[in-house]
């Protein structure tokens, strides 16, 4: 059990083994973009280490621009603690990459064979 | 994470035509469960259902889909299922980290999943996360849509505490009706509520309600919001007092400089309704008991009725029945020597066959659009006013303007399922 002493559990306090790891450098960073659909690649399907250099600071930029945080492709603090808030953990729809029905891609395998015209 | 993203197996996989082919439910009533395996350890099982219900149902008021909760189906029947979890959780291939960053996922078309060392509080709470506000989010991924970036939207990616209460906005609204088409359905009645009110200064203002009346619920139509009130729709037993429950037929308002009669019709009967006590008359200063008879109270005029409507200016109440229209005159108590006449020729129709012709569903004075409508299905028909004749001349008087969709001026008049109409 969580631990919490109100009847309404007000103050209920997750034992410090279970918090999310804090994303803290490069590495968290790059897999944090990754994880949420801003590596390169019309389907979102970056390497899962995450973008590198110049990719990694195109996607940083859009990251930061959605956040409403100065876009200057540099993983700086602001960044982080954005990276840090509490969220859902669908991936984002990326206003740049995806067409205007920001739908999922189906990838390819899965896409139903077209009948060749008559 | 993409299997995440893609439905279950045996999900529906439909594109709705109005998607353009984004994936989209094509069933009208959907079925949800909080697994028996995924209860929450922060709140009572009873809290999470009831949050559940409430969140499925703030959905269901923007859209034409209903969502019911399931609790003896096969799971495997079951179209959208919620549950807790903490890190590997509920088979899902995508662990949760602990309190902080992510605090649930979903699959489009499919499940839902919460992390459980999250600190999710019931709406009433101001502190922790809101599992209601968590949940219409999550819901709405799993209808269809994605994050979405802008101020007020409920799919933002990021969790923002939520003010004093949390509302689907219009931009949401929009978004969900762009994949499964706007409410549609016929109404029982429809008309505008006049309210009198002092102002600070004593002064006696009026103001008034649009209602819509649909079997056992209604809702408060916002004029000036272009939408129906929050939390609407509600059991016309909740709102209206000492009227029948259900399926009423036409209300009509006598208002005059001397008279101030509302009056509810339904079958043979008639109720007189107390503005100011809120609720029906039981008898009137004569001792008279209501509800009487129709044909009694208003001689010439049959019943049941298809709808009505008072017409202030020629002080005149218009009863329909079938393709007939009755004129009543309210101060000599009987119908105008002219009428009945049919529909067609009273209300005569602007463009040829553009018309109801018979069985209306009702009639009704907008103040809003100081003009009278006629509907009928999914449909209404504008009677021209004096400004659209003064605008256009040669309308013929009472005439009717072609259809229009009643969506398209009245927005989010949706249906809920009927387990949660008492919420």
């Amino acid at each position: 059990e969580t631990l919490f002493h109100s009847r309404g559990r007000s103050d209920l306090a997750p034992s410090p083994l279970r918090r999310a790891t804090p994303i803290a450098d490069l590495r968290a960073a790059q897999r944090f973009l990754s994880k949420y659909g801003w590596a390169e690649g019309p389907s979102g399907a970056g390497p899962p280490e995450g973008p590198q250099g110049a990719a990694l600071a195109e996607a940083l930029r859009r990251f930061q621009k959605v956040n409403a945080l100065p876009a200057s492709g540099n993983l700086d603090a602001a960044t982080l603690a954005a990276m840090n808030r509490p969220r859902c953990g669908v991936p984002d729809a990326r206003p740049q990459l995806r067409d205007k029905s920001t739908a999922p891609q189906t990838p390819p395998g899965l896409r139903p064979r077209a009948r060749p015209k008559r | 994470f993409l299997q995440m993203l893609l439905p279950g197996p045996g999900r529906q996989l439909e594109g709705s035509p109005q998607s353009g082919g984004t994936l989209a439910f094509a069933k009208k009533t959907l079925t949800w469960r909080l697994v028996g395996e995924g209860y929450s350890s922060q709140l009572s099982v009873e809290e999470q259902r009831y949050i559940f219900r409430l969140a499925f149902r703030m959905w269901s008021e923007v859209m034409p889909l209903n969502f019911r909760e399931d609790l003896t189906a096969p799971a495997a029947a079951i179209d959208i299922k919620l549950g807790f979890g903490r890190g590997r959780h509920l088979g899902c291939p995508r662990v949760f980290d602990g309190s902080g960053q992510e605090f649930a996922h979903a699959w489009r078309l499919g499940d839902i999943h919460f992390d459980d060392d999250e600190h999710f509080t019931p709406p009433t709470s101001d502190m922790g996360i809101s599992l209601l506000k968590v949940a219409v989010h999550e819901i709405g991924h799993v209808l269809g849509l994605p994050h979405s970036y802008r101020a007020g939207s409920i799919m933002q990616p990021n969790y923002i505490p939520q003010g004093p209460a949390l509302e689907l906005d219009w931009s949401d609204r929009k978004a969900i009706q762009k994949l499964y088409g706007s409410c549609e359905g016929a109404f029982d009645t429809v008309f505008d509520w006049i309210r009198r009110e002092r102002n600070h200064h004593g002064e006696v203002t009026v103001r008034f309600s649009t209602y819509f009346f649909r079997r056992s619920w209604y809702w408060l139509y916002e004029n000036r919001n272009n939408r129906t009130r929050y939390g609407d729709p509600i059991l016309i037993l909740t709102g209206w007092h000492g009227v029948p429950a259900q399926d009423i037929d036409a209300f009509v308002h006598v208002w005059t400089w001397g008279r101030d009669e509302r009056y509810f019709f339904k079958g043979t009967q008639y109720w007189r309704y107390d503005s100011d006590r809120d609720q029906a008359h039981t008898e009137d200063e004569q001792g008279k008991r209501y509800p009487r008879s129709i044909s009694e109270g208003f001689p010439g005029i049959p019943s049941p009725l298809d709808t009505a409507f008072y017409d202030r200016r020629r002080q005149l109440i218009y009863f329909f029945r079938g393709s007939l229209v009755f004129a009543f005159d309210v101060n000599r108590n009987r119908v105008l020597g002219s009428y009945p006449k049919e529909l067609a020729d009273a209300f005569p129709a602007i463009e040829r066959r553009d018309h109801p012709l018979r069985d209306l569903d009702a009639a009704y004075y907008s103040y809003a659009h100081k003009a009278v409508f006629l509907l009928k299905g999914s449909a209404y028909w504008k009677v021209a006013s004096d400004g659209d004749r003064q605008r256009r001349a040669g309308l013929p008087p009472n005439g009717v303007f072609p259809r229009q969709p009643i969506p398209r001026k009245w927005f989010d008049v949706c249906d809920v399922h009927a387990s949660t109409l008492d919420m």
